[in-house]
C-alpha cells in the first residue's frame, strides 16, 4: 500500500526539516507507480507528480509525527481538487426542455446509463424524462432500451429506419407532444478514429442541440482513455463524463486522465448493472480509491 | 528511435513511455527497458532485440492447442462476448462446420434478442429459453441438444459479470460444472477489452479461480488501444490469446499472431 511504502521512506527523511527534491524523489516514484497501477495515463501521472513535488518543496509537512500519513493527505487533497471540487449535476435548460446526448466507445455502458439517468432525474429531480433509441447499428440495441424504459416506466421512442437523425428528429417532436421536459438520446458505440461515425455523432448533436453531451467511459479503461476522451471532446462539445462499472475493483485512474485532457467534470458513476446503480460523483472517494 | 542499435538514456525514456502507453504495466516495462539497456553483442536494432526477447518469453510459455468442440464465453460486462460468439460461429460455419449458439445470458435486457439476431444473420441454430432466469439450465439444454444432434461446434454465451461479484462468479462456476458433466471437450475463453488497464490481469486471475480459463479473445483492437494488458495475462496465467477482435462485423475476428501483436505494442 502507498501508506506503508511512504512510512518507511519518511522514517529516513524525518528530522531533516525541509522537503527537498532529492529526499522526496523516492516517495514521488512510489506515487507515480501507484498512479500507473491505477491506470492514470503516464503523462498525466508525471504532470501530477511534478505538481505535488512543487507544492511539497519547502513545506513543513515532515515535522508531523506521521509524515507518511501527512504526505498522503496532501496528495489525496490535491487529487480530489483536481478531480473536480464540486459534484456538478445535470445543467438543465432554462427553456424548460433539456436535451442530453449519451456518447462513447462500444460497450462502455451508454444504453444502461441512459435508463439509469432517466430514472435518477425522474425520482430525484422531479423530471419527466423521455428516451430516444438512436442506436440503429447494434443488434437489439433498440429492444434493450425499450426493455429498460419499461422497467423504469419511462417512454422510449424508436422507429423502423436506418437513419438515426430521423429517430432523433421524430423523437424530439414526440417527446414535446407528450409534455416531457427532458430527453436522453442513446447513440451507438463508436471508435473515435471512425470518421464516418464521428460525423454521425456531430450530426446528431447539430440536430438535437443538446444541453449536455455525456461521454460514458468504462471505469477500467487504461492508458488509452486520454486518446478516446480527447477525440470525443474535440469532435463534439462534451459537457460531462460518466464513469461506469465502478462496482468492480478497477482503481479508476482513467478518470484522472479523462479529466486532465478534457477539463470536463465527472458527473456520475455507475455502480451496478441495475437501474439504481447510479450516483453523483464524489471526487474524494475516487481519489482514495486511485491512491489505493 | 526506430532502427537504433544502441539506446541512449533519452531513447530508453521514450521507449518506456511507448510501452507504458500500451498498458503493459510499469513492472513489465521496467523489465523490458532494463534488458534492452544492457549492451547487446548481436548488433541488432532495438526492435529486433525487443521482438526476440518477448517472443522467447511468451512463446516459450504458451501452448495453443486447437479449440475444443464446446466453447464457453465469459468476461466482464460489455467486453464483446456476444459479438465474439457470433464471430466464432461465422468462422466455424465458413469452415463448413455445423454450429449451435446457446443464449446463456438470461439476465441482461434484450440479451437473447441480440444473439437471436446474430443467429438469424448467420443462419445458425440457436438454443434459448426466455422463460428461465437460470443460465445453467439453458447451458444444459443447449449443450445437450448440440451433443445429441452431433453438431461440430457449440458456443455458449454468458452474461457479463464482474469478478468482484461472488454470486455471479458462483453462477458461472455452476454453468461450467453443468456443461462439464455432459462433455469434457470444453474450452473457456475470456474476452478482454483491449482498452482495459491493469484491472485486466485481476479479471483473468479471478475468473480463473472459479473455472479454468483456457484462453483469451482480445477484443476492440481496431481502436487506438494496443492491448498490452494481454502480455501480463499471458505471462502470469500461461493463457494463449486465440483471437483478436477488430470490429463489430462477423468477419472482424483474426487469429492471434504473436509477431504482429508485438509489433503493434511498439507502434
Ligand atoms: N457492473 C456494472 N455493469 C454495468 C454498468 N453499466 C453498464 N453495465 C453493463 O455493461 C454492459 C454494457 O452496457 P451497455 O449499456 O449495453 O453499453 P453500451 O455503451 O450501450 O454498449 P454499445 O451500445 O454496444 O456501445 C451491460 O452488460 C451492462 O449491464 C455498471 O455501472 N456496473
Ligand atoms: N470496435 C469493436 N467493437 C466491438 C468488438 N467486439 C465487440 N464490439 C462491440 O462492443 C459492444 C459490446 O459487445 P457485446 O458483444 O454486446 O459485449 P458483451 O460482452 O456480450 O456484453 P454484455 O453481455 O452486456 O456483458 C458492441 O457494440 C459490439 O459491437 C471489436 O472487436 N471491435
Ligand atoms: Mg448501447
Ligand atoms: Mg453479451
Amino acid at each position: 500500500q502507498l501508506q506503508d511504502r511512504f512510512s518507511s521512506i519518511f522514517k529516513t527523511i524525518r528530522g531533516h526539516g525541509k522537503i527537498t527534491e532529492s529526499n522526496i524523489s523516492d516517495a514521488m516514484r512510489d506515487v507515480r507507480r501507484a498512479l500507473l497501477e491505477a491506470d492514470v495515463n503516464f503523462k498525466v501521472a508525471r504532470r501530477f507528480v511534478d505538481r505535488i513535488t512543487d507544492k511539497a518543496k519547502g513545506g513543513e509537512v515532515l515535522t508531523s509525527i506521521t509524515p507518511g500519513q501527512q504526505f498522503i493527505k496532501i496528495i489525496q487533497k490535491e487529487l480530489t481538487e483536481f478531480l473536480g471540487g464540486n459534484t456538478e449535476g445535470i445543467q438543465f435548460s432554462s427553456s424548460g426542455f433539456t436535451t442530453i446526448v449519451m456518447a462513447g466507445l462500444q460497450g462502455s455502458g451508454k444504453t444502461t446509463t441512459c435508463a439509469k439517468l432517466a430514472r435518477f432525474l425522474k425520482n430525484k429531480r422531479q423530471k419527466n424524462p423521455f428516451l430516444i433509441a438512436a442506436d440503429l447499428q447494434r443488434p437489439a440495441a433498440v429492444d434493450q432500451l425499450k426493455v429498460l424504459g419499461k422497467q423504469i416506466d419511462v417512454p422510449v421512442y424508436s422507429e423502423d429506419t436506418k437513419d438515426p437523425l430521423k429517430v432523433v428528429k421524430n423523437g424530439i417532436s414526440q417527446a414535446k407532444s407528450q409534455d416531457a421536459d427532458l430527453i436522453i438520446i442513446d447513440t451507438a458505440g463508436r471508435l473515435h478514429v471512425d470518421e464516418t461515425l464521428m460525423n454521425q455523432l456531430k450530426n446528431i448533436v447539430s440536430l438535437s442541440n443538446p444541453n449536455e453531451i455525456l461521454f460514458v467511459a468504462d471505469g477500467m479503461t487504461g492508458q488509452d482513455a486520454v486518446n478516446s476522451s480527447k477525440a470525443f471532446s474535440e469532435t463534439v462539445d462534451v459537457t460531462g463524463i460518466v464513469l461506469t462499472k465502478m462496482d468492480g475493483d478497477s482503481r479508476g485512474g482513467a478518470a484522472v486522465s479523462i479529466r486532465e485532457v478534457t477539463g470536463k467534470p465527472i458527473k456520475f458513476i455507475g455502480t451496478s448493472e441495475n437501474m439504481d446503480g447510479f450516483e453523483p460523483f464524489h471526487p474524494d472517494r475516487l481519489s482514495q480509491r486511485i491512491l489505493g | 528511435i526506430s532502427g537504433k542499435k544502441h539506446l541512449s538514456a533519452d531513447d530508453l525514456e521514450k521507449l518506456e513511455e511507448a510501452l507504458l502507453q500500451a498498458d503493459l504495466g510499469w513492472e513489465v516495462v521496467d523489465n523490458i527497458v532494463d534488458s534492452l539497456s544492457k549492451s547487446d553483442d548481436k548488433n541488432l536494432a532495438w526492435e529486433e532485440r525487443f521482438l526476440n526477447s518477448m517472443d522467447l518469453l511468451l512463446n516459450g510459455k504458451i501452448q495453443t492447442k486447437p479449440l475444443r468442440k464446446t466453447i464457453l464465453l465469459v468476461g466482464i460486462n460489455g467486453t464483446g462476448k456476444t459479438t465474439s460468439a457470433a464471430k466464432l460461429a461465422g468462422e466455424f460455419s465458413k469452415d463448413g462446420e455445423s454450429v449451435l449458439l446457446v443464449a446463456g445470458d438470461t439476465y441482461r435486457a434484450a440479451a437473447v434478442e441480440q444473439i437471436r439476431e446474430w443467429s438469424k444473420r448467420l443462419k445458425v441454430q440457436l438454443v434459448a429459453n426466455e422463460g428461465t432466469s437460470d443460465p445453467a439450465a439453458v447451458a444444459f439444454d443447449g449443450v445437450n441438444s448440440g451433443l445429441s444432434k452431433n453438431v461440430d461446434r457449440i458456443i455458449v454465451d454468458t452474461a457479463g459479470r464482474l469478478h468482484t461479484s461472488l454470486n455471479l462468479m458462483k453462477e458461472l462456476e455452476k454453468i461450467n460444472r453443468v456443461v462439464r458433466k455432459m462433455t469434457d471437450e470444453v474450452d473457456v475463453l475470456i474476452t478482454i477489452d483491449a482498452n482495459t488497464g491493469q484491472n485486466g490481469i485481476q479479471q483473468a486471475r479471478e475468473f480463473n479461480k472459479y473455472l479454468p480459463i483456457d484462453g483469451v479473445i482480445l477484443t476492440k483492437m481496431d481502436g487506438t488501444a494496443r492491448g498490452g494488458i494481454a502480455v501480463p495475462i499471458m505471462l502470469e496465467l500461461n493463457l494463449p490469446v486465440y483471437y483478436i477482435g477488430v470490429g463489430e462485423q462477423v468477419d472482424d475476428l483474426v487469429p492471434f499472431d504473436m509477431d504482429s501483436y508485438l509489433k503493434g505494442l511498439i507502434g
